[in-house]
C-alpha cells in the first residue's frame, strides 16, 4: 500500500480496509478518509509515508496524544468497574490492585458481583494474589449493600484505593442498568464525590456493539475511562476511536494477557502504530 | 434500515429509465454498508456482495417494477442460505458416552454453555457428566461445580492437573457410571497461543470426541474470521455455539464464522441462566444481521 506513487481510489479503498479490519467501524472510517483527502489537498502531500503519517495524526487528534492517568488524590479513591459479560472486569481489578499495592498503597476490593457462579471466589483469589483485602457478602446479596460496606470499610481502615467489581450485564437489560444506577447513587451517598473513577471495560474482540455499550453505560454511570482488554490477541479494538470521538471518554489502560502484570497504561501513539502493523 | 435505504436508492434511480449495472452497484453499496455495520468481516462481505451482484444483473431485478424489493429478497435468500439449516442435533457416539469438547476465546461463554447444554440433555432424559478441565482461571472449577449443583448434575474434577489427563479420567468415570454424555469445559485461550492450542490438539487426539463446539460471542467483530479459521485449522470443529444473543448486537460474526468454517451453528445462548439456550434459526439470524 505505502509503496504506491499515486493516491487513486484503490489506495483509499485499501486504507479503508485496514481501518475496518481494526474494528474502527465504517462510519468513523469514512469520516477519517474524508478528512485525509482534505489534508492531502491542503498540505499538498506527495509521498505515501506522508499520507500514512497524516492519517495517524488525524486519529491521534481524536484519541489525544498523551496518556490520561487515573485520578488518585482522594483517600480512599473509589473506582467502579463495569461492563458487559466476560470482558475482563474481575481480572482487570486484580491487575489494578497489584499495581497499587506495588506502589505501597493500601487496597480494598468490594465483591459487587453477587450473582454469577463463583464470582466472589474468583475475586478472593485476586485479592490474595495482589495482597489486598476484600469486602464480600453472601451469594445473592444486594450488590449496593456490598459496595456501600466496601466504601465504609475503605474509609474506616484508611485504604488508599477501593476497587468495586460489578456483575457483567448487557446494556439492553433495563433492570440490570437500573441496578447499576442504584450502585452509583449508593457510592455517592456513602462518600460524597465518589466514585472518583468509573471504568468501562471493553473487549478488543468486540465489534461495533462496544459503542452502544459505552453510550448506555455512560448514561447509567458517567464514565471516566475505558480499559481495553485482550489486546494480546489479534483484534485491535478500533471502536475506541469512535468512543473517544462521540463520548470524549479516554482509554486509560489496556489488558494484554491473563497474568497479574498484564496491564499497561494506554499509550495512544503506540496504539495507533499497532493498527497499521 | 436496509430495506428502506434500498427502496429509496431505487426510487431515485427509477426516474431515469432502465436500470443499469452501475445502478445495481449503487444499491449494493448500501448492502455492503449494512453488513459492515453489522460486524460481518469485510472479506466475507466482499464475497457475499459479489454473489448477490451476479443475481442482481439478471432480469429478475433489472426489469422488475420494484427492484428495491427484489434486491432485498435476493439478499435475504443468499444470507439465509449461507447461514445453513437449523441443525440443533448433536452427533451421538456409536457406543456411549458421546464426548463433546467446548472451546473458544476467553470470556466467550464456554462454562455457562456447558451447563446449558447439560441442562438441555438432562431435559431430554440423558445423563451428562460435566468435566472441569479449565485448570488456569481462578475459581473456574468452582464455577462449574456451582452450576452442576444448581442442575443436580455430576461434575468431574481433579483439581489443577493436566487438562488432557482430567478429560481422559472423566471419560473412564462416565463409562463406569453410565453417563451417556461427557461435556468438557476447557480454558479460554487465544488462537495465537501455540502452547494452549497444542493442548487442545492433544485433548482431541486423546478423547476422539464426537463434537468439538467453538463457542463464539455474538458481539465479536472483524476478528471472528481470524479466530474461527485458526481453531478450524487445528481442530476437527463440528459446530458453533453463538452466545449472548440476548444483547442488541446485529451479530454479523455469525455470518463470518459460517463462511469461514462451513460448520453449522447448532445452538445460541440467550441469557445468563442455564435454561437460556435454544437451537439456532438461520432465517431469524439473517433478518437480525440485515437490521
Ligand atoms: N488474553 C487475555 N485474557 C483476558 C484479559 N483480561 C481478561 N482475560 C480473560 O478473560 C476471561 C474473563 O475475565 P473476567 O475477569 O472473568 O471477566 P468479567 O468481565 O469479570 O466477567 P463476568 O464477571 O462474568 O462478566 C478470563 O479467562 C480472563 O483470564 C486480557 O487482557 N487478555
Ligand atoms: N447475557 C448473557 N450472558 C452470558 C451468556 N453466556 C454466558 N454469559 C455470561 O458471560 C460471562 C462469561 O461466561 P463464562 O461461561 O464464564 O465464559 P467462559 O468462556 O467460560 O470464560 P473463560 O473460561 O474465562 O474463557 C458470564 O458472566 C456469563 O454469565 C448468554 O448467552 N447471555
Ligand atoms: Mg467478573
Ligand atoms: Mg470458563
Amino acid at each position: 500500500l505505502f509503496t504506491r506513487q499515486n493516491f487513486d481510489e484503490d489506495f483509499f479503498a485499501e486504507l479503508e480496509e485496514i481501518l475496518i479490519a481494526a474494528d474502527v467501524g465504517i462510519e468513523t472510517t469514512l469520516e477519517l478518509v474524508e478528512k485525509l483527502r482534505d489534508k492531502i489537498r491542503e498540505e499538498k502531500l506527495k509521498a505515501p509515508e506522508q499520507v500514512l503519517a497524516a492519517l495517524k495524526s488525524l486519529i491521534l487528534d481524536i484519541l489525544g496524544r498523551d496518556p490520561v492517568p487515573l485520578q488518585l488524590e482522594h483517600k480512599p479513591t473509589v473506582i467502579l468497574v463495569l461492563g458487559v459479560n466476560g470482558v475482563g472486569k474481575t481480572t482487570t481489578i486484580g491487575k489494578l490492585a497489584a499495581r497499587f499495592t506495588a506502589e505501597g498503597k493500601k487496597v480494598l476490593l468490594a465483591a459487587g458481583d453477587t450473582f454469577r457462579a463463583a464470582a466472589i471466589e474468583q475475586l478472593e483469589i485476586w485479592a490474595q494474589r495482589s495482597h489486598s483485602d476484600i469486602i464480600k457478602h453472601q451469594q445473592g446479596a444486594d450488590p449496593s449493600a456490598v459496595i456501600f460496606d466496601g466504601v465504609a470499610a475503605a474509609a474506616a481502615r484508611g485504604a488508599d484505593v477501593l476497587l468495586c467489581d460489578t456483575a457483567g450485564r448487557l446494556h439492553n437489560k433495563a433492570n440490570l442498568m437500573a441496578e447499576l444506577k442504584k450502585v452509583y447513587r449508593v457510592v455517592d451517598k456513602a462518600l460524597p464525590g465518589a466514585p472518583h473513577e468509573v471504568l468501562l471495560v471493553l473487549d478488543a474482540t468486540t465489534g461495533q456493539n462496544s459503542l452502544a455499550q459505552a453510550k448506555v453505560f455512560n448514561e447509567a454511570a458517567p464514565l471516566t475511562g475505558v480499559v481495553l482488554t485482550k489486546l494480546d490477541g489479534t483484534a485491535k479494538g478500533g471502536i475506541v476511536i469512535a468512543v473517544a470521538r462521540q463520548l470524549k471518554i479516554p482509554v486509560k489502560f489496556v489488558g494484554v494477557g491473563e497474568g497479574i502484570d498484564d496491564l499497561q497504561p494506554f499509550d495512544p501513539v503506540a496504539y495507533v502504530e499497532s493498527i497499521f502493523t | 434500515n436496509l430495506s428502506s435505504k434500498l427502496q429509496e436508492t431505487f426510487r431515485r434511480l427509477r426516474g431515469k429509465g432502465k436500470l443499469t449495472e452501475k445502478d445495481v452497484n449503487t444499491a449494493l453499496r448500501e448492502v455492503r454498508l449494512a453488513l459492515l455495520e453489522a460486524d460481518v468481516n469485510f472479506k466475507v462481505v466482499k464475497d457475499f456482495v459479489a454473489t448477490v451482484k451476479e443475481r442482481c444483473l439478471g432480469s429478475e431485478v433489472l426489469e422488475s417494477l420494484t427492484p428495491g424489493q427484489m434486491v432485498i429478497k435476493i439478499v435475504n435468500e443468499e444470507l439465509t442460505k449461507l447461514m445453513g439449516e437449523s441443525v440443533a442435533k448433536l452427533k451421538p457416539a456409536d457406543k456411549p458416552p458421546t464426548i463433546i469438547m467446548l472451546v473458544g476465546l476467553q470470556g466467550s461463554g464456554k462454562t455457562t454453555t456447558v451447563a446449558k447444554l447439560a441442562n438441555h440433555l438432562k431435559k431430554a432424559n440423558h445423563s451428562p457428566l460435566l468435566v472441569a478441565a479449565d485448570v488456569y482461571r481462578p475459581a473456574a472449577i468452582k464455577q462449574l461445580q456451582v452450576l452442576g449443583e444448581q442442575l443436580k448434575l455430576p461434575v468431574f474434577q481433579m483439581g489443577q492437573q493436566n487438562p488432557v489427563q482430567i478429560a481422559r479420567a472423566a471419560v473412564e468415570q462416565a463409562k463406569k457410571n453410565h453417563n451417556d454424555y461427557v461435556l468438557v469445559d476447557t480454558a479460554g485461550r487465544l488462537h495465537v497461543d501455540e502452547e494452549l492450542m497444542d493442548e487442545l490438539v492433544q485433548m482431541e487426539e486423546a478423547l476422539q470426541p464426537q463434537e468439538i463446539l467453538l463457542v463464539v460471542d455474538a458481539m465479536t467483530g472483524q476478528d471472528a474470521v481470524t479466530v474461527a479459521e485458526s481453531f478450524k485449522n487445528r481442530l476437527g470443529l463440528t459446530g458453533i455455539v453463538l452466545t449472548k444473543l440476548d444483547g442488541d448486537t446485529r451479530g454479523g460474526a455469525a455470518l463470518s464464522v459460517r463462511a469461514v468454517t462451513g460448520c453449522p451453528i447448532k445452538f445460541v445462548g440467550l441469557g445468563e441462566k442455564t435454561d437460556a439456550f435454544e437451537p439456532f434459526y438461520p432465517d431469524r439470524m439473517a433478518s437480525r444481521i440485515l437490521g
